[in-house]
């Protein structure tokens, strides 16, 4: 059972499916696997979805868009664990599971987790050749339409940050735009990466403030204070382009644009010493105290509908 | 499988906007192979690159030509891989 399943250790990506399909199986009145679009190399991308009852709005939860990032995949099981476990003890989550639902990507980047396992460890972007150059793959941070294709992304294929030919050329990419659209509630979307131990909110194309700064701001401190009480993990946050660069193309970008006010990326920890190769004794603790900023979020967006 | 045998990870400290400077254009050497794992940017923020082994002296050299500060924050980036990859032997009993 999912009881077995080892949180404190890294996976391959056919023991994630697996863990998925026991935890629907296990949980079958709470969870639920959907299936939101195709990989390039055809792999499901598989989102799962909690869910207390019908129309509700919702949360969204993705780990692992940038591949190499493995301490978010491996959060993101922690966390799909932890809620399934908590529904019906935790009353703060009780609360929030009863009026939204909650949906998790845990890979983000199917195609890209698989290559870092059989070929690359650190392999960034996605996997789809990339016409008239030998470099594969596009960054599916710089892919959507949201300052798409400028300052603060790279039109080079060869390079980590390639935004790609097209807004939303990435399959990957598509069918999470898609699923925001289609779903059209969606209130909070979180996304998150590895590493440097930030929590960052719109925007990141333009330095122009977001209209909703002052709340982001402030939601992100409560965030990060109840993140640091756990282990004393030290972030910082604030927007985008002021606290690390220019990005455009970027995910929080777009799905702020469509009206979802809570959207954040956290860049987890590395502890300063291991960049992306943090240790897999590092996994629960870095899952555990990001739970408590996530908790601090979605109790937010539940005490604040709009 | 892509192996990283004397890789190194340096963690850079900028100290002005030159130096920033230096660093963007170190990272445009696209033949050194060098992969910023966080990107030159102020100086408030470390830099972190991955070094190819065969890269290694010619960083070093620029750097310390530039009396840019660094330490070595990965000493053999494929050691902690080969970490990683029997813990995970380890535990791939996991039934599926």
């Amino acid at each position: 059972s999912t009881d077995d399943f080892v949180y404190t250790n890294y996976h391959d990506l056919n023991s994630i499916y697996s863990f998925m399909d026991m935890l629907v199986a296990e949980n079958s009145n709470l969870v639920s696997k959907i299936v939101i679009g195709q990989s390039y190399e055809n792999r499901p991308l598989n989102v799962l979805k909690f869910s207390t009852g019908a129309n509700r709005p919702g949360i969204w939860i993705d780990t692992g868009i940038h591949s190499r990032e493995w301490v978010t995949q491996a959060s993101g099981i922690w966390f799909s664990k932890k809620i399934v476990t908590d529904y019906g003890r935790d009353p703060v989550l009780t609360d929030i599971l009863n009026n939204y639902d909650i949906f998790l990507e845990i890979v983000t980047n199917p195609d890209g987790f698989a290559y870092t396992h059989s070929r690359d460890r650190m392999w960034r972007k996605t996997r789809k050749p990339n016409s008239g150059s030998s470099c594969v793959g596009v960054d599916p941070n710089r892919n959507w339409d949201a300052g798409f294709g400028g300052a603060g992304s790279s039109s080079s294929p060869c390079t980590e940050t390639y935004r790609g030919p097209s807004a939303h050329s990435e399959p990957e990419v598509k069918a999470i735009v898609d699923f925001v659209k289609s779903h059209g509630k969606i209130k909070a979307f979180v996304s998150i990466h590895s590493y440097s131990q930030m929590l960052l909110y719109p925007y990141g194309y333009t330095s122009t403030p977001a209209k909703d700064q002052a709340e982001l701001h402030e939601l992100a401190r409560k965030a990060i204070t109840s993140l640091q009480s756990l282990y004393n993990t030290r972030y910082t946050y604030g927007s985008i382009i002021s606290t690390i660069y220019q990005a455009s193309g970027g995910t929080i970008d777009w799905t702020y644009n469509q009206g979802i006010k809570y959207s954040y990326t956290f860049e987890l920890r590395d502890t300063g010493r291991y960049g992306f190769i943090l240790p897999a004794n590092q996994i629960v603790p870095t899952a555990e105290e990001t739970w408590l900023a996530l908790m601090a979020i979605m109790e937010h967006t539940k005490n604040n509908p709009y | 499988k892509k192996t990283f045998e004397g890789d190194q990870v340096l963690r850079i400290t900028p100290k002005d906007e030159a130096q920033i400077s230096l660093l963007r254009e170190l990272s445009e050497q696209e033949h050194l192979g060098l992969d910023f794992w966080r990107e030159p940017v102020h100086e408030s923020l470390p830099v972190d690159v991955h070094v190819p082994f065969h890269s290694l002296q010619g960083v070093r050299a620029f750097l310390g030509y530039h009396q840019i500060q660094y330490n070595v924050m990965i000493m053999d980036v494929q050691d902690l891989l080969d970490d990683e990859e029997r813990e995970m032997v380890k535990y791939r009993s996991f039934p599926r």
